[in-house]
C-alpha cells in the first residue's frame, strides 16, 4: 500500500529563517514520528 | 517428442508406443518446470538490475507492459475479497506461532514490537493490523516538524510547482494532484482574507460566500501569493512513501490538525509494488483510496491512503462504521468519490501522532 501526502508550508523568498525544507532522500527509511522535514 | 517415439518405435519394431507415452508426460512436466524456472530467474535478474540502476540513481523510465494490460481484465477487487476471506479463518493456537514467524521471516516484519503474544491474534489479518506495543515510535516533539505518518520507503518528495501540480509517478509518467485528491478538493485561499491563517472564518465576508469560501480551489497556480510580501508566502508540498507487506500499517497523524472532510474513491486494486509503479499508468488515481482533508498551523493537509491487491481494506478508527473493498453493487456512487464532512464547519481535531487509519487484508 501507500500514503501519499500532501500540504501546505512557508516558502520564504529572502529570508529563509521558517522555509520549509524536506529531511529525507529517496530510498530512505521511514517509521511513523521521525521527521520528514521541518 | 511424438513423431521421435513413433520413429523409435517403428524402428525397435512397434513395442515403442507404451515406452513413448510414459516418457512423454514427465517429459513435458520436466520442460515446464524448466521454462518456469527460466522465466523467474530473468524477472529476477530484471529486477536486480533495475535496483541497482536506482541505487546509481538512474530512474526506471515508463514502461507499459502485457503483465499491466492483463492485470485489468482480472476481477482483482474480488480477488482481494476473498484474500480478506482466506486470511480472517481463525488457525488453531498452537499453529499461529509458526505462521507468524514464517510471514515474519518472509516479510522482515519485527514481531518483538507486536503488542500482544503470537498466540493471542486468531488469524492472519488480525495478526498483519497488529498494534505495537507502547513506546515503539517515539513522536519528534519539535513542534516545528512535520513527521512521518507510516513506517515504509520514500519514493518521491517534493515542492509541486508551476500550472500542471503533477506528481511524478516514475520518470516519465506524473498524476495530478487534482485527480489524487478528487476533483472537489479545496485549497484555502487565505491570503485573500477569506480565512486568516488559523482557519478561522474571516468576519468581514458575507455568509454565502463565507460558506463558500472556507475553502476554493487553486491547483492550477499553488503558491498563495500574500499581500505582505515580508510575510510568509505558501508553498504546496507531498511525499509520497510505500509501505511493504511486513510493515506496520498504521496511519498517524504527522501534525496537529483539524480533519474536515473523508472522502472515498472506489477505483481497483493493482499492485504497488516497484514493478507495479514502471508498468500501470496512473496507478495512485485508478487504485481504490481514502482521502482524509483539513488544516493544520501552515493552511491545507491532505493524506491519501491507496490501497492494493493483497491489502484492500482501508480502516478509519475515527469514523468505525466505514467500509472500503466492497461488491460494486454495494457501492453508493461507484464512479465517483463519495464524501463525509467531519463536524461540519467544525471539523475532528487530532493531534500529531494519534492514529488516523488503518490498511487491512481482503
Amino acid at each position: 500500500s501507500t500514503v501519499v501526502m500532501v500540504f501546505q508550508a512557508p516558502v520564504i523568498i529572502g529570508d529563509s529563517s521558517s522555509e520549509f525544507k524536506f529531511s529525507i532522500k529517496r530510498g530512505d527509511k521511514i517509521r511513523v514520528g521521525e521527521a520528514l522535514g521541518r | 517428442l511424438q513423431t521421435a517415439t513413433q520413429a523409435r518405435a517403428s524402428f525397435n519394431g512397434g513395442s515403442g508406443s507404451s515406452r513413448g507415452d510414459s516418457f512423454l508426460v514427465p517429459g513435458a512436466t520436466v520442460a515446464t518446470l524448466l521454462m518456469l524456472g527460466v522465466l523467474h530467474a530473468r524477472r529476477m535478474y530484471d529486477d536486480k538490475k533495475v535496483e541497482e540502476a536506482r541505487e546509481r540513481g538512474i530512474e526506471s523510465e515508463f514502461q507499459p507492459d502485457f503483465k499491466a494490460s492483463v492485470l485489468r481484465l482480472l476481477p482483482l477487487r474480488s480477488i482481494s475479497r476473498c484474500w480478506g476471506y482466506l486470511t480472517s479463518v481463525e488457525m488453531p493456537v498452537w499453529l499461529r506461532p509458526y505462521v507468524y514467524r514464517a510471514w515474519a521471516r518472509a516479510f522482515h516484519s519485527k514481531l518483538e514490537e507486536a503488542a500482544l503474544p503470537l498466540n493471542k491474534y486468531a488469524n492472519l489479518r488480525e495478526f498483519f493490523v497488529r498494534a505495537l506495543k507502547e513506546g515503539c515510535r517515539p513522536i519528534d516533539p519539535d513542534p516545528q516538524c512535520l513527521v512521518s505518518p507510516v513506517d515504509g520507503t520514500i519514493l518521491r518528495f517534493g515542492e509541486l510547482k508551476g500550472p500542471g501540480v503533477m506528481i511524478e509517478q516514475v520518470k516519465g509518467f506524473s498524476y495530478s494532484v487534482a485527480s489524487l485528491l478528487g476533483a472537489s478538493s479545496f485549497l484555502p485561499m487565505v491570503a485573500e482574507g477569506d480565512m486568516d491563517e488559523d482557519g478561522d472564518e474571516a468576519e468581514n465576508t458575507p455568509m454565502d460566500k463565507r460558506k463558500k469560501s472556507w475553502w476554493r480551489i487553486s491547483l492550477s497556480s499553488p503558491k498563495v501569493r500574500d499581500s505582505v510580501s515580508s510575510r510568509p508566502v505558501k508553498g504546496l508540498f507531498y511525499c509520497v512513501i510505500y509501505l511493504k507487506p511486513g510493515d506496520y500499517h498504521h496511519i498517524h497523524s504527522p501534525v496537529d490538525w483539524k480533519i474536515f472532510i473523508r472522502r472515498h474513491f472506489s477505483g481497483n486494486l493493482y499492485p504497488v509494488n516497484e514493478r507495479a509503479t514502471r508498468t500501470i499508468r496512473n496507478l495512485y488515481i485508478e487504485n481504490e483510496r481514502v482521502v482524509l482533508e483539513g488544516l493544520w498551523q501552515e493552511g491545507f493537509m491532505a493524506i491519501a491512503a491507496i490501497g492494493a491487491i493483497n491489502i484492500g481494506s482501508i480502516e478509519l478508527p475515527i469514523e468505525p462504521e466505514f467500509r472500503s473493498n466492497l461488491p460494486r453493487k454495494k457501492l453508493l456512487h461507484p464512479e465517483t468519490a463519495e464524501e463525509r464532512l467531519y463536524e461540519p464547519g467544525i471539523g475532528m481535531t487530532l493531534r500529531k501522532g494519534d492514529e488516523i487509519a488503518a490498511f487491512n487484508m481482503g
